[in-house]
């Protein structure tokens, strides 16, 4: 297991980083 | 037992290649079905650009590590394809449960998230043959020319692009290794820190799009 900090909220993901939304 | 730190790289290879074989070196057929699903099919650009990112990356590798090298650079190539399929995937199926969406025509049309996924994936096996993590011994050694961030010159990939596939590609990717995950979290920190702010980064354009969208509303009155 790691201790990486996840900051994506849930309404957060690759589509809306990539302005796919 | 505690491992030697060559038995636990050679492990971490193991667990790795072995986690790829069941990957092909092709789409899998979900991942087909969603370049399928899409306005517009991007499964001939994905292959050509794999073509020429293959081509351009052995090369670079031959010459970062040595002229017999090539032939050694494609082989890590073809594992972090197979990783990039395998993650783009669950990628996918993470997004159609959350969205409940399944045309992703342009996310898979966006050579940018393409370029920073493979990335992505190049950076986790070379990371885990222990090629591009910082060694403490120092930058004499060829394999400190692999470290990141030289996979973003090769591609190149703006350090802000290749941000976004981070968090992402450790969701998806649930057999990494916590000494992979914690490369990963060094590169990210790199980019926060530094990369991300140098000349021509997007980074500065989206800040000017925020600051010309805000300018019209008024400023929030100082808290009491």
């Amino acid at each position: 297991s790691h201790d990486y900090h996840f900051g994506l909220e849930d309404h957060e993901g690759i589509s809306e980083l990539f302005d796919c939304d | 037992p505690p491992q030697t730190p060559i038995r636990a790289a050679m492990t971490s290879i193991q667990q790795l290649r072995g986690d790829l074989i069941s990957s092909g070196d092709q789409p899998s057929t979900n991942l087909a079905t969603y370049f399928k699903n899409c306005t517009v099919d991007p499964t001939q650009d994905v292959l050509k650009r794999l073509e020429t990112l293959g081509h351009v990356y052995s090369q670079r590798f031959g010459q970062a590590v040595g002229p017999r090298s090539t032939v050694l650079g494609m082989q890590r190539f073809n594992l972090g394809v197979r990783l990039y399929y395998q993650v783009m995937e669950e990628m996918l199926k993470m997004e159609e449960q959350r969205l409940s969406v399944q045309n992703f025509s342009k996310l898979l049309n966006d050579s940018t998230f393409h370029s920073s996924l493979l990335a992505c994936a190049l950076e986790v096996v070379m990371a885990t043959y222990g090629e591009s993590r910082y060694k403490s011994g120092g930058v004499d050694s060829a394999e400190t020319d692999l470290c990141f961030p030289w996979i973003l010159d090769v591609f190149r990939l703006p350090a802000f692009d290749f941000y976004k596939v981070i968090e992402s590609f450790i969701k998806a990717d649930h057999t990494m290794n916590k000494d992979i995950v914690k490369h990963l979290e060094t590169c990210e920190n790199l980019i926060m820190e530094r990369i991300a702010w140098r000349t021509g980064s997007p980074l500065f354009e989206l800040l000017k799009q925020e600051h010309a969208g805000g300018a019209a509303e008024q400023l929030e009155t100082p808290a009491s």
